[in-house]
């Protein structure tokens, strides 16, 4: 089963 | 003070509707060097980053930086408005609460003002980091939609591979399977027809189709998409806009559990 991830697993906040 | 004169108005037409699906409200932000854009979609599964370079204006005066709040869905509106030959004018005062298009016919003969209110979007703004891709795919815009489109009519997601091979679409649902293979090809007439793979290793990963048939809404700002991708991130969709910039889609990979 694959999940949804989202861009704020990848990319961080400045 | 703010004014920037875009003789082919029509690219930000354009530009609005590729993405106001996908956001619906999202700051401006202006510089002495060119605007740009960045935002995710509601659920934080995509993220469109826009840059227009002042180069591409016939005028660009921003004396200081400065952000502007923008529901899309209503300067969507207000461009719809202009003419595809249309020049559009977007200027600005310090501390208003609006933003002025203007739209002037190529012959001058009619000049048309529409005054749009602004707004306070509290958004946050993301690092994006410079990465080495595993794969690079570059190809038509108009084939990547194709296939986009045909494999939606199939199943939700869609597996991307590239190999030495090529690169592979693959999708799978109720009625069936769908496999779609590009071949790299640069023997075409022209360069904007080439299907080019760059591979450093080869990549496989999942992505909802119903992003990337938002994204292929920004095909008529390119001949050619990019899509480059890395397991570890999310894929990158480019659409290049001629001399001024480009429009990237970020898309979060569906990930095994």
């Amino acid at each position: 089963v694959s999940k949804q991830s989202t861009i704020t697993k990848f990319f961080n906040k400045v | 003070m703010l004014e920037l004169r875009l003789v082919q108005g029509s690219l930000l037409k354009k530009v609005l509707e590729s993405i106001k699906d996908l956001v619906n409200d999202a700051n401006f932000d202006f510089s002495s060097s060119g605007f740009s854009l960045q935002s995710m979609d509601s659920s934080h599964v995509a993220l469109v980053a826009l840059l227009l370079k002042s180069e591409g204006f016939e005028h660009y005066r921003c004396d200081r930086n400065t952000s502007m709040g923008m529901n899309l869905g209503n300067m969507s509106k207000m461009l719809k408005c202009a003419g595809n030959d249309d020049i559009i004018t977007i200027k600005g005062d310090d501390g208003s609460d609006t933003v002025t298009f203007m739209f002037e016919s190529p012959t001058q003969d009619k000049i048309a003002d529409f005054e749009m209110k602004l707004m306070d979007i509290d958004s946050e703004h993301l690092g994006i980091p410079e990465a080495e891709y595993h794969a690079i795919v570059k190809m038509p815009s108009a084939e990547f939609a194709r296939i986009c489109k045909d494999l939606a009519s199939i199943g939700d997601t869609v597996v991307i591979s590239v190999t030495k091979e090529g690169v592979k679409f693959s999708t799978r649902g109720d009625i069936g399977t769908a496999n779609i293979v590009l071949r790299q090809n640069t023997t075409v007439d022209k360069p904007e027809d080439a299907t080019v793979i760059e591979m450093n290793e080869p990549v496989s990963m999942t992505f909802a189709l119903r992003y990337m048939n938002s994204f292929t809404k920004a095909t008529p700002l390119s001949n050619t998409v990019t899509i480059s991708m890395s397991p570890d991130l999310p894929v990158v969709v480019e659409y290049k806009i001629a001399e001024m910039g480009y429009v990237r889609f970020y898309l979060a990979p569906k990930m095994e559990e």
